[in-house]
């Protein structure tokens, strides 16, 4: 029960701590357990520091660095076990640029690592590039879904001059 | 256990049937808001043996059956299957003689869920130990659907903690 | 007291039918006041139906939908008394091209309407595209803010080559 | 009332002294994740009279004040000023004899806010009822944060009706 719990929490605490790295490119974050003797009882805190930040609780990040933050810790959890798949449903939508271009990195990474299947859902332009394939859900008929193909280069150049 | 396909019908959304080949590396999803991108997803999660409507954006277990439109008379059956490559024959015994596990779930209006693993009825606790084996299930950290990062960041530390105790 | 209220509530609910057919390009919603006889005490419910599809509770649209319709009251309770600023923290983060397309030119009805002047905080392409001029705000000393004007033309420029 | 300009100095992470021209129709502001954009939305509620720190993500008002770098020391002192047209002399009276309306906000760290009106000494009630004359203010509907669409859309009914009433 108790040991087990505090071995979890060592472990993705040190997936954490690197993921957030690579994630942020620099920095550094750890988790903290807190209001409690008791693992079993206590609360999860997250302290981090984005590079060149001081470091602060979680609350006090701006809304993208807390989204980013989130992400890591969540990736920390998956890689204590990691899973065959892996469904992302718009975790990039308040990212700037760059972060979602160490976020698709660290999705690579992880294929290579886990071979872990990924299917993500957004809107970014910057994702839609990085992924190996594209589908498109359509409603052509009002409230019925379907499930096309789409081009990657085709996607590309719509983005370009829209 | 690898993940090659999803069949869905009469799914929310997807009343005809739609099949979706997931292969290796990065698959994107997109589309216009509303048009049944998380529909798709929440179907994976409750083929695996998702068991809270609310987690499915709903208030009882039959409102994943599609609803019909002004055009389309609601159904009363929605249908999930997955096609995993079992190859590594990592399964449980019973269901560890093929290259192929096919795992599916139906649902009739008003009468519950079936599940089936490979044509055979099976009760749906296989279902989420059959993928629990795999790390992976409905409950998997690895499935983040929209808004969960958001509530992650609002959660209270104790709520925060809950999600360490599924690593645990 | 109560009568004030349910004046309000009438031409809120009014502004809000109109500005989600702008912002949906269709549909229909209305408000409903909920749970208690008395407007003070009751609850605010959302009823909404995007172009095509069946009305529904808020809680039952998809994320982007939801959005737009909380944006939708938003601005709605806005038309009953201009405000001479409106500050937008990026709020079109969960919005599909066409739904972003909308809202800058809701927002721009509204200028010629009130002579609101708007300040949008964005990652979006779109809604960049659509401002009549971009700030940039830079931490090119870690940890301090400075703000520098962009040029609109350059920012579409860099956005069609990433 | 036309809002022109708004400046700052040592207001979170403005540490150095920063000017925004206010012109009419769309301004947008862009930059990566944490560069200080709402910061900056955040530097005209407290302008106008925001005196709860939670609505400012802090725990305390002093947290506005700049709190240092590794390479600068924290300051003691922040500053916001709103530069206002009152051309169309809208003003209350005390305030309605200039076409520019100076509205200053100053926080030391332990001794609390001071406000000014065209360099008068005023109360924030006076700073509060000025704007709200105007259907602006600290509270205005029209000044939607970051995180605020979400909170709206989860919100209890009853929490919701606030909001209308608002605008009663
Ligand atoms: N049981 C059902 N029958 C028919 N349609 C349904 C059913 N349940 C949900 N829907 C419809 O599915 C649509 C929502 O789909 P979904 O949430 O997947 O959108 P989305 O593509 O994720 O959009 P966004 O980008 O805004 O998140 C809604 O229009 C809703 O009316
Ligand atoms: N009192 C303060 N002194 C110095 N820096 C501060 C202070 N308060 C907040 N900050 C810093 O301001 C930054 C957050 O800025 P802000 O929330 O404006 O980012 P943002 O540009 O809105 O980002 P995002 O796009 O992610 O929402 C954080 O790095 C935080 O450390
Ligand atoms: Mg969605
Ligand atoms: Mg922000």
């Amino acid at each position: 029960g108790r040991e087990r719990m505090l071995a979890a929490f060592e472990t993705v605490n040190k997936h954490f701590g690197e993921l957030f790295v690579t994630l942020f490119g620099g920095g550094n974050a750890y988790l903290e357990l807190v209001d409690s003797d008791d693992p079993l009882d206590a609360g999860l805190e997250i302290m981090a520091s984005p590079p060149g930040k001081k470091l602060q609780s979680l609350s006090l990040l701006s809304g993208g660095e807390q989204a980013l933050t989130a992400t890591s810790l969540i990736f920390a959890v998956f890689m204590t076990n990691p899973a065959p798949i892996c469904v992302l449903d718009e975790v990039d939508a308040p990212l700037d640029d760059a972060n979602v271009e160490r976020f698709c990195g660290l999705l690579d990474n992880i294929v290579a690592q886990t071979k872990t299947r990924f299917l993500i859902v957004t809107h970014n332009a910057v994702t839609m590039s990085r992924m190996d394939r594209l589908f498109g859900v359509t409603m052509s008929e009002r409230g019925v879904s379907q499930l096309v193909s789409v081009d990657l280069q085709m996607a590309e150049q719509l983005q370009a001059v829209s | 256990m690898q993940f090659d396909r999803i069949r869905l019908s009469g799914f929310k959304s997807f009343v005809d049937p739609t099949e979706l080949h997931i292969e290796g590396g990065l698959t994107g999803v997109v589309g216009p808001n509303g048009c049944g991108k998380s529909n798709l997803l929440e179907a994976i999660r409750w083929v695996m043996g998702e068991n809270s409507p609310k987690s499915m954006r709903g208030s009882g277990m039959d409102d994943v059956i599609f609803a019909g439109t002004d055009r389309r008379p609601a159904r009363n059956l929605a249908e999930v299957t997955l096609m995993l490559n079992n190859s590594a024959r990592k399964a449980p015994a019973e269901f560890n003689d093929s290259d192929l596990l096919e795992v599916s779930r139906r649902i009739e209006r008003e009468s519950g869920s079936a599940y089936r693993i490979n044509g055979r009825d099976v009760r749906a606790k296989d279902v989420q130990l059959l993928f629990a084996d795999a790390a992976t299930g409905a409950h998997s950290p690895a499935l983040v659907s929209q808004g969960r990062i958001s509530s992650l960041i609002s959660a209270k530390p104790k709520d925060r903690r809950l999600l360490l105790e599924e690593a645990a």
